[in-house]
């Protein structure tokens, strides 16, 4: 059970290093670390993360988009082990600036090619980076409704109609 | 395991039967706060036999069922039935579709279904139980899961990394 | 001081119902009751937020946006009975759709008469909405730099100058 | 109390001297993920008198001092100037301006400054007591206290309704 848990944690802290360079800039740097490498199955899990010429003490001192950025390249980690059929964001893309969602975006399409991405958002360039939209809105108040949504028709209409 | 459609009724602000298809690869939910974005990732959790009702948002497990409005009366049942491919064969071949239903009715019963058929819960986890999907798998990436990650509740990188080994 | 208390508590909860108003619509209701009026100084106190025609239970029901306004229509009609001199906001319209946001920064535009107000943000309607905006940057790895921009220059080149 | 400017020294991510002027009714800050945006609202709480390190992001007040890059060292001091016109007269009316400073040395002396002469932080927050202002006060409303009023924490909506009476 150790070698196996040892085993998914190298390539999970590999993935890491990777993903976190592709969402930060090659510059960045990042680790997975054991706090109590002498007993794996049961010591918590470190997550060194380091943006460019940055040295925060602890997670806590990155920025609201970092810690976000940080998160998402550990769970993309864990997918690249052992991909889901299927993978949900819900407004995951809130604190991230432009530059960010492009970014975030892109890998979800790499990713797509094996999986299937569900992606709710409130921002524009997220939209426009997704294959088809789901409108969800309430014509009667309280209750939802769904319809899929064009989407060149839907950037000149604004999301008023809906 | 291509997901093919989600059918939504009864269940929260989905009074209505509506269906969603799943047929590209990258799916975006839009619209307004409060119109029931959420509600459809909730709906997924649940009839992946999600138990959990800090994780469903709910204080109790029966405000699942849509509870009404000045001019709808409240849903006696929630229902909601997601469907996938049998591309891995986890059913026998001659299917071509897995689906799978949760019910759960005011009185409280609540039933299983896969494929019409009633089963119970321990049959679709056994079912699930390779392909990487459970209620609790990663797949589901809400804001939340960002911050069990960085604050890591009660080992929750662990686990993760556990459920990935 | 109870009366001094209970005093402050009606015109909060008639501020509340108003500005929920205002951020909703008219045919949402709201209330802030005293969970226990027998002891108004120690009691804690309850929100009720119904948007149109839904029965939320309690406020956890409510999406995450409606929560987020719910609190902010709090915030606004504690402002309104003794005003601060300055009000910052940091990222709170990340949750909030566009027709949401519009509100929001034109309650903020009313009430920039008597006060001033920063808002730090994402969003380009946000952006749209306020007098001056500075852009914060990092030229040199990990040291910031500040400078104010010309916002009619900055609708064009899009956020990727800075 | 019209704010005039803000002056940030050695204080987390501005390790050099940079200003801030605020001449409008509404002020945008705009800028890329760690860029120093949320830095500057903590600048302002500091000033204010804040305490808390979990307020200000903080595991020791130490760590608000800019802790250095490959290519710049740390700073040996952490200073914030914040300055008001003295249109409420707050201070004798020959006073055009009120400026708030605090300062933090690396060997972890402190000191508040009003208009440039050393005072305590108990002289800083009686001038400030009606004004509205203190670095505990509503005005600050940042994602976090939407937060606090949701849920509440040890009573945080009742303390901002006693502190708005
Ligand atoms: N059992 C129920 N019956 C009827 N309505 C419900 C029920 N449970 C939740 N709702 C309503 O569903 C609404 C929509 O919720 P949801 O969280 O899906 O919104 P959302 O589209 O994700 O919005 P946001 O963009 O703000 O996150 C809420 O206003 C809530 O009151
Ligand atoms: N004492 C310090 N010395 C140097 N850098 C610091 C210090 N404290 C914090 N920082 C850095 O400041 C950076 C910016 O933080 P800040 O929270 O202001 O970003 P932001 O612009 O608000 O970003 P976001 O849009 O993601 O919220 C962080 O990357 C953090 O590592
Ligand atoms: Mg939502
Ligand atoms: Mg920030």
């Amino acid at each position: 059970a150790t070698e196996q848990f040892m085993d998914a944690f190298e390539k999970i802290r590999d993935n890491f290093i990777k993903v976190f360079r592709s969402l930060f800039t090659n510059d960045d740097t990042c680790d997975l670390i054991l706090e109590d490498p002498s007993s794996p199955l049961e010591t918590g899990i470190q997550i060194i993360a380091k943006p460019k010429g940055k040295r925060p003490q602890s997670l806590n001192q990155l920025s609201g988009g970092e810690k976000t950025l940080t998160a998402t390249a550990l769970l993309f980690s864990l997918y690249l082990l052992k991909p889901a059929p299927f993978c949900i964001f819900d407004e995951v893309d809130a604190p991230l600036d432009d530059a960010n969602i492009e970014k975030f975006n892109r890998i979800i399409k790499e990713f797509s090619k094996d999986s299937q991405f569900i992606v709710v958002t409130h921002n524009k360039s997220t939209m426009a980076a997704v294959d088809i939209i789901y409108g969800v809105y309430m014509d009667e108040p309280g209750v939802s409704s769904v319809s899929a949504v064009d989407f060149r028709h839907f950037e000149h209409q604004g999301l008023s109609k809906i | 395991m291509k997901l093919k459609s989600l059918e939504i009724k009864g269940f929260k602000s989905f009074a209505q039967d509506t269906v969603l298809y799943f047929s590209e690869p990258v799916i975006g939910i839009v619209g307004p706060n409060g119109s029931g974005k959420s509600n459809i990732v909730d709906a997924i959790r649940w009839v992946l036999g999600e138990q959990s009702n800090r994780e469903l948002r709910l204080d109790q497990m029966a405000n699942v069922l849509f509870n009404g409005t000045k001019s709808k009366k409240s849903s006696g049942l929630a229902q909601v039935t997601l469907t996938f491919e049998n591309d891995k064969n986890i059913l026998p071949t001659d299917y071509a579709n897995v689906s799978i239903s949760r019910l759960l009715y005011r009185s409280g019963e609540s039933e299983y279904r896969l494929n019409g058929v009633a089963c119970r819960l321990k049959d679709i986890n056994n079912l699930l139980m390779d392909t990487g999907i459970s209620s609790e798998s990663y797949a589901i990436i809400a804001l939340g899961m960002v911050d069990d990650i960085l604050l890591d509740k009660e080992n929750s990188r662990r686990r993760m990394i556990e459920q990935a080994a």
